[in-house]
């Protein structure tokens, strides 16, 4: 099986300031595929957390403008997973 | 031939494995390899166990590798071995510790999840277990010890990323980890386990808000632990318990080896806070484990101190 490649997916970052914010990421996952890096899970966002999750390229745009209309900010931590995947063995071989 | 190990990249399973054996062959008086069962996919579990001269005495227990995509843990884990064996009998501390007490380090505990996150899934989490009546595949081995293992619904999903397992131990991963602790029992003062990321260190209980008997004693050791932690390169850690500091989780290794006896059980998120998150380049690795070091140490000294 070729391994699973992650181009153009992005890594975001919230902070959530309430339990609307909070029930708005949860509502995002339950129709786009966020995999949450930090906290473990949809289960664990709550309100005045910072959550950061995965995105594919093709959800990105349609997840930034619901958070972008939901006036909540964001950060985007990494702008290409792919990228950085490969960019991870960036010490020689000694 | 596996290639070459480096303390200072990620090595693949293969290379773990052939480095375990390097360790042994190089430290025979200090490191023997135990294997304490197998994985899913048939793969060894092994432990090392690093003592000095005299040979019976209290032990620690150190496990890294629980959640496949943290690779920074299995790299503090073979640091930390790295380091006793090369400065035991030079360095004071690290002698006077490895005189007095035994480690046993647990290099990867997920082995089917971390060569899966190589091969195919750079960002698989859980083990390889294959789920009845279900497509999605693994189990959350840290929502599969036998403590309030079913006391979240959420954790009943096998889609889910902290899926639990359909029943406390039922992973042979988690299965060989408990049956080897509790047959140490006696010896084990202190466990500890390495996952990554977001710079915090943690202590029972995640599964309920409730504070254990001896918080104010663990709250103290890791106040002093992050503090010698961010002396080299200022890396600023929080710490506290896990279901306050970080959310409720049930089923955690944490609270099982604590319920378990072991009144002194530490969780380290080792970097970094989220600007890479679990893809930390290598070149963070050294800085890494030098400051994870410290902590460490600080705390062995402690559990060394301070119990029977």
């Amino acid at each position: 099986i070729a391994p699973v490649r992650f181009d153009g997916d992005k890594v975001l970052r919230v902070k959530l300031q309430d339990e609307k914010q909070a029930n708005i990421i949860k509502d995002l996952a339950k129709t786009s595929q966020l995999d949450f890096w930090y906290p473990d899970t949809t289960h664990h966002v709550a309100a005045n957390m910072t959550v950061d999750f995965q995105i594919s390229a093709k959800e990105s745009q349609f997840v930034q403008s619901a958070l972008d209309q939901n006036q909540m900010h964001y950060e985007i931590l990494i702008h290409d997973v792919q990228e950085e995947v490969e960019k991870q063995f960036d010490v020689k071989e000694d | 031939n596996p290639g070459r190990h480096s303390y200072a990249k990620y090595n693949n399973w293969n290379k773990i494995v052939a480095w375990t054996e390097k360790m042994v062959h190089k430290h025979p008086k200090m490191v023997s390899r135990i294997k304490i069962g197998t994985t899913v996919e048939d793969n060894p579990l092994y432990v090392l166990k690093i003592a000095g001269k005299d040979k019976r005495r209290k032990a620690i227990f150190m496990d890294c590798g629980i959640h496949a995509r943290e690779w920074i843990s299995p790299a503090f884990c073979q640091w930390f071995v790295y380091q006793a064996t090369k400065t035991y009998g030079k360095n004071k501390i690290m002698t006077k510790l490895l005189d007095r007490m035994n480690f046993y380090v647990l290099p990867v505990f997920n082995v089917d999840g971390y060569i899966w996150s190589w091969t195919q899934n750079r960002m698989w989490r859980k083990n390889r277990s294959r789920n009845q009546n279900s497509k999605c595949i693994g189990t959350d081995l840290n929502r599969n010890f036998n403590v309030s293992w079913n006391s979240f619904p959420n954790t009943n999903d096998p889609c889910q990323e902290i899926y639990r397992g359909p029943a406390p131990e039922s992973e042979k991963e988690t299965k060989a980890v408990s049956d080897f602790i509790r047959s140490h029992l006696k010896s084990i003062k202190a466990y500890i386990t390495f996952h990554s990321y977001s710079q915090m260190l943690l202590f029972p209980y995640g599964y309920t808000s409730e504070l254990p008997p001896n918080h104010k004693n663990l709250a103290k050791v890791a106040k002093i632990a992050t503090d010698v932690l961010s002396t080299p390169y200022e890396t600023h850690y929080t710490y506290g318990p896990i279901a306050s500091t970080i959310y409720p989780t049930s089923g955690s290794s944490l609270d099982w080896a604590y319920n378990l006896g072991i009144k002194h059980t530490f969780a380290f998120e080792l970097r970094d806070k989220g600007r890479f998150g679990f893809l930390l380049p290598e070149s963070q690795i050294k800085p890494t484990c030098k400051e994870t070091m410290l902590a460490v140490k600080f705390i062995v000294k402690y559990i060394l101190k301070h119990t029977s």
